[in-house]
């Protein structure tokens, strides 16, 4: 492996990046989840931890040009150049450029670069590595074509990395056990039939077809939403999962993120004031979603996709025995579940009566 | 077969050019430093063979074309 002369490299472990426009080749959230588990790569290996900004100036800003493009080194057109990247520092340091002549694709084809294998390239240097000549190496300078399911970072790319930023810290946050009686969730959502419950980077899946608990990543889902989520809901009929994190909701049906998102939440109805939402959870038999703030919570209404008049009311005015916030919340058995911290609230959805507290991980068979 | 000059020469600008790219190579503009340039670009292209683990003879054979002409990320593999 190399590192740019006096190996310079990011003075932080929180980066950032920003994907300034995207190659009409492939989808927008194929571009966005390739360049997501490009990042992975790098952080899977070392102390680093990459968020997206999708506005403003990010450390690491990722764009898509021809030819002549705004430095000093054009690109050339069709094969040849793919792409290049800048060694970190302020301004231009850490922008990576890919070749808007080349074709992009998510597939490891021969008429096409896989924009993920480029990517990861690319971003060894944003982060500081220069060439190897270790045949076979990520960060060797011709590109291979190669297998790109479950690619693990060769040992030279990793050598070179860690030589920068030293190896993963040894105590990486584990998930919590399912029986620890403190555990509590983030977010909490059906989907096709299974239940996942949401916590950091972690979920747990629970489904009627197996009795065992399954343990993984938000990142083996959906790579581009990695960090996590304050809230989740879905829309069985149109079998769509709503995910919040901060101000701004994606819509995905299974793996796939639909396009155009993240909105804003204000696009829902919210006003400007409500920066981000506990817990949500969607009334498959009124089309109805509650949204929960605070101490109170909204209605809003699937069919015609806005707010309901006369909110938001306070939970525990309508909700008995709910007299707090709420971290997140599910639809199940003809009964919502509140969760909040440790403990979950069952209430009958028709008179919205308290029935019982359990434990917020009753579910996990303890 | 012998290779058809200008195809020859097509080669050689084609090859000072990924050496100006890649490798750091400076070619003296004067043509009275044509020996000196030729010498030059020798020294470099040894060191790109020797890059990419191919047969160090600093001359620009099939091979070291070949290996020009692969698609690549634009930043040099070596610098000043």
């Amino acid at each position: 492996y190399s590192t740019f002369p006096q190996s310079p490299r990011w003075k932080k472990e929180d980066v950032t990046y920003g994907i300034l426009n995207y190659t009409p080749d492939m989808l927008q959230a194929d571009v966005e989840e390739a360049i997501a588990k490009a990042f992975q790569l790098w952080s899977s290996v070392t102390p680093l931890r990459f968020t997206r900004l999708y506005s403003g100036q990010a450390d690491i800003m990722i764009s898509f040009a021809a030819g002549f493009h705004g430095d000093f080194y054009s690109f050339d057109g069709p094969g040849g150049t793919l792409a290049h990247a800048y060694p970190p520092s302020s301004g231009i340091g850490g922008d990576a450029h890919f070749d808007e002549d080349e074709n992009w694709t998510k597939f490891t084809t021969y008429n096409g670069y896989n924009l993920f294998l480029v990517a990861a390239h690319e971003l060894g240097h944003s982060l500081g590595l220069g060439h190897s000549n270790v045949f076979g190496a990520l960060m060797y300078p011709i590109y291979m074509a190669r297998d790109t399911k479950d690619y693990r970072l060769p040992q030279d790319d990793i050598d070179g990395i860690q030589a920068l930023y030293g190896a993963t810290p040894s105590k990486t946050p584990t998930r919590p056990e399912d029986c620890d009686p403190h555990l509590t969730f983030d977010a909490i959502t059906t989907l096709r039939g299974e239940i996942l419950f949401f916590k950091g980077s972690y979920v747990w899946r629970k489904s009627p077809y197996f009795s065992d608990i399954e343990h993984d990543t938000i990142s083996s889902f959906w790579p581009s939403l990695a960090s996590g989520f304050d809230a989740a809901y879905e829309v069985d009929k149109k079998d769509r999962v709503i995910f919040f994190k901060d101000d701004q909701y994606w819509a995905v049906s299974g793996y796939s993120i639909e396009p155009g998102f993240p909105k804003p939440i204000q696009n829902l109805g919210f006003p400007t004031s409500v920066r981000k939402i506990d817990a949500a959870v969607h009334d498959q038999n009124t089309k109805k979603t509650y949204f929960f703030v605070g101490n109170k919570y909204w209605s809003y209404n699937e069919n015609t996709q806005s707010m309901e008049r006369g909110y938001p009311r306070k939970i525990a005015a309508d909700f008995q025995g709910i007299d707090h916030t709420v971290d997140a919340a599910l639809q199940k058995n003809g009964h919502f579940y509140f969760f909040h911290g440790s403990n979950q609230y069952e209430v009958d959805i028709k008179n919205k009566k308290l029935i019982r507290i359990m434990k917020s991980n009753s579910w996990f068979n303890c | 077969f012998p290779v058809v000059p200008e195809k020859e020469e097509e080669d050689m600008q084609f090859a000072k050019k990924y050496l100006e790219n890649f490798y750091d190579f400076k070619e003296e503009k004067n043509s009275l430093f044509k020996a000196k340039n030729l010498n030059r670009m020798a020294d470099k292209i040894r060191e790109m063979q020797s890059f990419f683990g191919l047969e160090v003879t600093g001359e620009l054979n099939h091979k070291t074309l070949d290996m020009m002409k692969q698609p690549r990320c634009g930043i040099p593999d070596v610098r000043s």
